[in-house]
């Protein structure tokens, strides 16, 4: 009913063919997916995407096979502590990084094949009462944790085999960070938003914290996904998850705010909203953005209407649906490596693959 | 964006802004 509505109702952008379904993950163990994530892996001098797929107390290895079809490598059993989520690590091979928690992250494992003893396990990088973590070129990996008194920033550059080769301190804010986002053309940049709602800059090198900003009420609780350096400004996409509706952008998913670091004055450029009166948008109501994820210029984001909706951030047009499904509602979406498409879980269904 | 809205922009904001921040 919903995907029949759709092609009337947003006729400037989504079109199907902007999405093609390339694969399903079947998964024979019935556990309900919380995360997907590709992940480079080497294995008999053959480098190739692989998919990651984690549900609360297990974390699955998934590598091509023929016609689409994928097949199971391994799968990490983590039993004492929930996994919430994979950190994507952009550029690295053979690791995979998870958040395992309750409520919030409370520590930080590495998951890898070790050559050495020709088997797979999992280390500790990292526990604490962790807010925002993120993965950055180089195999490093950067968090925020706090405690009553202060707030820890720190980048750890991993190793290898699992192991921390060096750990850094970033200068923290006096507010809490929410999210990182690294600085694409700046590998030495660093950004983040806070919770009394400012973008963030560090020096990762130096550890200094270069500019804090307020970026304004007009866009609430602000978390950021990217950010893009041209021209002497920072281009830093921004959604909103805890955000009510506005009068001036109607139900927004993405922000793209061009930040002057030199000056730290900030102004939105583009809003990626959702067209008045879509199908999209009726009950169960009031339909909002969930959760997102960010490549290139493409913003994806998991209604509560159990949508999949796609933007292109430059032109905030929206560019293809993924309608909720007669088996269920699409709860999480994630954009893969390398432009290798768009990746869409279920919460008790499967992990579906797109070319986009 | 215009120069007026965001004020002067610096090609080299990154190296500037280490050197004047706090270490």
């Amino acid at each position: 009913h919903v995907a029949e509505q759709l092609t009337p109702v947003l006729p400037d952008g989504p079109r199907e063919e902007n999405l093609q379904l390339m694969s399903e993950l079947k998964d024979s163990s019935g556990s309900c997916a919380v995360d997907v994530s590709t992940v480079w892996w080497e294995a008999a001098g053959c480098r190739e995407l692989r998919v990651v797929t984690a549900s609360e107390s297990s974390v699955s290895l998934w590598e091509p096979l023929t016609h689409n079809h994928w097949g199971k490598v391994y799968t990490w059993q983590l039993r004492e502590i929930p996994v919430i989520q994979i950190i994507p690590l952009p550029d690295s091979c053979n690791l995979v990084c998870v958040a395992l928690g309750e409520l919030e992250i409370g520590e930080i494992r590495i998951l890898l094949y070790s050559s050495e003893t020709d088997s797979f396990k999992h280390s500790l990088v990292k526990t604490g009462n962790i807010k925002a973590v993120v993965g950055l070129k180089e195999q490093r990996l950067v968090s925020s944790s706090r405690t009553l008194q202060e707030q820890q920033v720190e980048m750890v550059s991993l190793s290898g085999t699992g192991g921390s080769k060096d750990r850094q301190t970033l200068m923290p804010p006096k507010e809490t960070v929410t999210a990182f986002a690294e600085v694409e053309g700046m590998k030495e940049a660093l950004v983040g938003t806070t919770a009394a709602n400012s973008i963030v800059v560090w020096n990762l090198r130096t550890g200094q914290l270069l500019r804090k900003t307020h970026v304004g009420y007009s866009y609430p609780a602000s978390i950021c996904h990217r950010a893009y350096s041209d021209s002497g400004l920072l281009f830093v996409v921004l959604s909103h998850p805890h955000a009510e509706e506005s009068e001036s952008c109607g139900n927004t998913a993405f922000h793209v705010v061009a930040f002057n670091p030199s000056s730290g004055r900030s102004r939105g450029v583009m809003c990626s909203c959702l067209p008045p009166g879509s199908p999209l948008l009726m009950p169960p109501c009031p339909c909002r953005y969930l959760e997102g994820d960010v490549w290139d210029t493409a913003g994806a984001a998991v209604l509560t209407s159990g949508a999949v909706v796609v933007w292109d951030l430059l032109w905030g047009r929206c560019v293809a649906v993924l309608p909720p499904s007669p088996t269920g509602h699409w709860a999480l979406t994630r954009w893969a490596m390398a432009g290798a498409g768009l990746r869409a879980g279920q919460r008790d269904g499967p992990v579906r693959l797109y070319r986009y | 964006c215009s120069e007026s809205d965001l004020g002067p922009i610096s090609l080299n904001w990154f190296e500037e802004l280490s050197a004047e921040a706090p270490p």
